[in-house]
């Protein structure tokens, strides 16, 4: 469970980061 | 079926979509027992990061012209902010106790949450793109319009210049999206008619020079000229209006029309 959501906390991360480019990159 | 109906979407919400059904479904089979671990750590690097989403979102809300997208998506902002608040309550509950309950089912509730949030907001700001698209497609539409009353040859020259850059741009955008969508009916409908809408220009142009010539010469055969022009202008117009109903379909539409 430990290294399950501990890899979830840093997937979510990366799909936050993710969807930050997203707007950026479209909005610009 | 595809969950998600473009392939940006896809790669950024599927791989977080399993692990969470994968951690739900482990915790079933767990239920209570096991000691869950610190996750400060990596709550707050998944705060801060909502944080900063959160300032970009806003950003683009303020500074976008597109009523609907500042409509919807301070609510999937809203639904990112909640969840994120539920991982670090859930955080705080489980250095005191690893063993909380409640605790566990906020994690899972804030998982989920945030996934559903930054889908949410993920599909508003590709809605907005597509509303982008049919916009140009509207505007070559426009143009089709004013085709009936071009009878001048200085006329027609001018209606070319103008219709082509909107073409290309409809062209190249339609295109684009196609290749982005993960549905394959809706890709080859717009394939299918974006050729159409291509093979169509030049021919309209050529009816259209071909009646202003008949008109200046005072040849016979206007009416039927006329009605030629007027059918591919019509056929052009068919296409891009199919194209703009198609830009806005979802698979969701789809799975429910079935």
């Amino acid at each position: 469970l430990r290294v399950g959501w501990e890899h979830l906390l840093t997937s979510i991360n990366r799909n936050i980061n993710e969807v930050e480019n997203q707007i950026l990159t479209r909005d610009s | 079926m595809p969950v998600f109906h473009t392939k940006t979407i896809e790669g950024i919400l599927e791989p977080v979509a399993q692990q969470v059904e994968r951690l739900v479904i482990l915790h079933e089979e767990a239920e209570d027992g096991n000691a869950m671990p610190d996750l400060e750590r990596p709550v707050q690097a998944v705060s801060s990061a909502v944080t900063n989403l959160i300032k970009v979102g806003k950003e683009t809300i303020n500074s976008s012209e597109d009523a609907i997208l500042k409509q919807d998506m301070p609510v999937a902002l809203h639904r990112v902010e909640n969840a994120s608040k539920l991982l670090v309550e859930a955080s705080s509950m489980l250095k005191a106790d690893p063993y909380s309950g409640p605790a566990r089912k906020k994690l899972i509730e804030g998982a989920r949450g945030i996934l559903q949030g930054t889908s949410a907001l993920l599909l508003c700001f590709d809605e907005s793109e597509v509303r982008k698209i049919i916009r140009e497609c509207r505007k070559v539409l426009d143009y089709l319009a004013v085709a009936e009353v071009i009878e001048t040859m200085e006329d027609l020259v001018q209606f070319v210049k103008d219709l082509s850059p909107c073409l290309t741009k409809l062209s190249r955008d339609v295109d684009a999206r196609e290749k982005d969508l993960t549905h394959q009916f809706h890709r080859e409908i717009l394939v299918r008619c974006l050729e159409q809408v291509k093979t169509l220009a030049p021919i309209l142009i050529c009816s259209m020079k071909m009646l202003i010539q008949i008109m200046v010469k005072r040849g016979k055969g206007e009416a039927e000229a006329a009605a030629n022009r007027n059918y591919v202008e019509q056929r052009m117009t068919d296409e891009i209006n199919e194209i703009i109903r198609v830009l806005q379909l979802t698979t969701y539409d789809e799975d429910e029309w079935d």
